[in-house]
């Protein structure tokens, strides 16, 4: 494997969005690119990344393989690479450690890190193609602060999403709350407007807990994609350039 | 009240 990033910065906010949630991770590495498939560890949220191949310049993977890494371990390591570096990752075949480089566009450091791979035996689940009933996309900053405003009075969230639009609600022990957002297209930029497309009512409830968990990736994308479906786990979607993307999967809860 | 169900409840185990 040899993949080479032209910022630096891409792969440390993919981390450090994701590592209080999975710890130690196989990076599954083919001609496509890179993926990373795992769960935490109470089984109740997944973490879906997909870094394609066209999101690397060059990328070069001869044979598939599996590089198994402690996230705790790679957060260590790139925190010695800047933002704007580029970062270059290398593995031989049946590797014992996964290389990485960072060069500073700017001046002639390079610096050099090996991290030690583990066996990861990792359950791999097989996620349905799902024709959601409600897709909503909406600035990921909006959906940050309502989960985090939320969360201050309670555990979980009843989504509701009607033609009317999104209502995000909460009761808790001081009170309830809720948010409502609707279809709204901002002409000046599109980037804070809200998209609601919806072929049935969905109605959901959510442990706050991993949505605010879910949140730390909105520094990855201007805009998060949320799709629902009765009786089924929410997915939220980051996308990043070149299709490459960041998802969770979150199992609802359920009446008794 | 309501209970939390696990993802293995919806996605296969491959």
């Amino acid at each position: 494997l040899e993949a080479r990033l032209e910022q630096a910065a891409m792969l440390k906010r993919v981390v450090d969005a994701i590592k209080d949630l999975v710890q130690d991770c196989n990076f599954d590495c083919n001609d496509s690119g890179i993926a990373l498939q795992a769960m935490d560890n109470s089984h109740v949220a997944l973490v879906s990344m997909m870094l394609k191949s066209e999101s690397f310049s060059p990328f070069r993977c001869d044979r598939n393989i599996a590089l198994g890494i402690n996230l705790t371990s790679l957060t260590k390591v790139l925190r010695a690479a800047q933002g704007d570096d580029i970062l270059t990752l290398k593995a031989e075949d049946a590797p014992d450690v996964v290389n990485l480089t960072f060069e500073s566009p700017e001046s002639d450091r390079l610096s050099e890190y090996d991290i030690k791979l583990m066996d990861i035996d990792q359950e791999h689940l097989g996620i349905p193609d799902t024709e959601y009933a409600a897709t909503i996309t909406l600035p990921s900053s909006e959906f940050s602060r309502i989960t985090r405003d939320l969360s201050a009075l309670s555990e979980s969230v009843a989504i509701e999403c009607t033609k009317e639009g999104v209502k995000f609600t909460c009761t808790g022990d001081i009170g309830n709350g809720s948010v409502s957002l609707r279809q709204h297209t901002n002409v000046e930029n599109d980037a804070k407007s809200v998209d609601i497309s919806l072929t049935e009512p969905v109605a959901l409830t959510f442990s706050l807990k991993y949505l605010v968990n879910f949140c730390k990736a909105a520094g990855l994308s201007d805009r998060v994609r949320l799709c629902l479906s009765n009786e089924v786990p929410l997915l939220v979607e980051y996308g990043l350039s070149n299709n490459s993307y960041l998802r969770f999967y979150l199992a609802p809860k359920i009446g008794d | 009240t309501s209970h939390q169900v696990k993802l293995l409840a919806f996605f296969n185990d491959r």
